[in-house]
């Protein structure tokens, strides 16, 4: 990372853009300009390109570039709002504003909706659900008998899919998700409430004043 | 305990845990 676009930045993020990325999110410039901080150190952790690859969205969650994992996809997905196969900052910003601990509750239900909808027909199916639950299982090297996996999924059904049409529906699984927030517990990160902090190396090389 | 699916995979996947982003800066 020790290059001649390291020293250019953060001011190859010109002013403007951080304002509009702070109007667009919940971060404050001074915040915007942190998190570039780390979406530099990400986006130069393979491929030195100032985007950020599958591969290195990989690293930074598994210490480790390949290996297949359902949820990173789908995270993955979700970040690349333009689908062309890399996250740019500003898609980085978007993305983690919604993990802000003061983001809207219906917003993070709304992503959790979207990773969820696997194949995005605009509702969670049981068989989605059951290759979720799978994957985690393999991961986990965890055994469970078809038979109780199919318990458990008619059981999660029965409790979410109130109009009993054998799929969940974005206002179900909002109505299902506001009944059991630890659900949603991955969609805050708490670390964004204080982000300056977090990499003080910032300090350092901001030249805005909030 | 995991008779809840969503409650299993929110718990359970690394995958969906951004946390480890900021920890290993």
């Amino acid at each position: 990372c020790f290059d001649s676009r390291r020293r250019q930045s953060p001011r190859s993020c010109q002013h403007a853009d951080l304002a509009r990325l702070a109007h667009e999110s919940r971060f404050s410039v001074n915040e915007v300009e942190a998190l570039y901080e780390l979406f530099k150190k990400l986006s130069c952790s393979i491929i030195d390109d100032g985007l950020i690859h599958k591969e290195e969205l990989r690293l930074a969650l598994f210490q480790a570039p390949y290996g297949e994992n359902l949820f990173l996809d789908r995270v993955f997905d979700l970040f690349d709002e333009k689908k062309n196969g890399v996250i740019e900052f500003e898609e980085f910003i978007h993305a983690l504003s919604v993990f802000h601990p003061y983001a809207p509750i219906e917003e993070k239900i709304d992503f959790a909706f979207r990773l969820y909808d696997l194949r995005q027909t605009g509702f969670i199916e049981p068989e989605e659900v059951r290759e979720m639950v799978a994957a985690i299982l393999k991961e986990s090297d965890m055994i469970l008998s078809d038979e109780l996996l199919t318990m458990i999924i008619d059981k999660t059904f029965a409790d979410a899919d109130s109009d009993k049409d054998g799929k969940i529906s974005k206002q179900e699984w909002m109505a299902y998700a506001l009944k059991h927030p630890t659900l949603l517990k991955n969609m805050t990160l708490p670390y964004l409430k204080d982000v300056t902090t977090a990499f003080p190396s910032f300090i350092f090389n901001t030249e805005v004043e909030d | 305990k995991f008779f809840n699916a969503f409650e299993f995979i929110s718990s359970m996947s690394s995958g969906f845990d951004l946390s480890s982003m900021f920890e290993n800066k």
